[in-house]
């Protein structure tokens, strides 16, 4: 069995506004777990809150049913290549890292201390 | 911590297994240590 890993997972200070994703995540998971992994699993949670709020919207405004429609569409659609992962390298510097990338290798090679690892999340920027 | 969601995520046929929480306290063994 692969060891435990544990994220502070935190919206990325310079290239998320604050109104976008202001939520700090508490995440557990096994270290064999990838970089592109923890993007999926973003993208998916994020997808759900999202649909989740709609549905709310669409029930105090419809109250009808086949109101949740719309939300189980995006939650499939969802990629691990929406968001990109970074880490903290210095004062104010951050490193993207690569997709396929384990988390027990993050730890190793940048973190190296013992508490939780601390990464941050951004939109993909299309080039 | 009041409540814990498990979401497991699959790439390339391999599963892992993700849980969060709300808050860290009582989630992480090391946030006990500090």
């Amino acid at each position: 069995l692969s060891s435990e890993i544990e994220l502070i997972f935190c919206p990325h200070p310079l290239l998320v506004n604050n109104q976008q994703y202001s939520q700090t995540r508490y995440v557990k998971t096994t270290a064999n777990a990838t970089v592109d992994h923890l993007s999926k699993y973003l993208a998916l949670r994020i997808a759900l809150e999202e649909s989740q709020s709609a549905t709310q919207g669409n029930r105090n405004m419809e109250g009808g049913p086949g109101a949740g429609n719309s939300s189980n569409s995006c939650v499939q659609d969802v990629s691990e290549k929406q968001f990109t992962i970074y880490i903290s390298t210095a004062r104010g510097q951050f490193s993207t890292l690569n997709g396929s990338l384990t988390l027990e290798l993050v730890n190793e090679k940048f973190w190296k201390v013992c508490k939780p690892l601390e990464l941050f999340y951004a939109p993909t920027q299309v080039q | 911590p009041e409540e814990v969601t498990v979401t497991d995520i699959t790439i390339n046929s391999l599963t892992v297994t993700f849980r969060e929480a709300l808050v860290a306290r009582g989630f992480f063994r090391s946030w006990e240590l500090e």
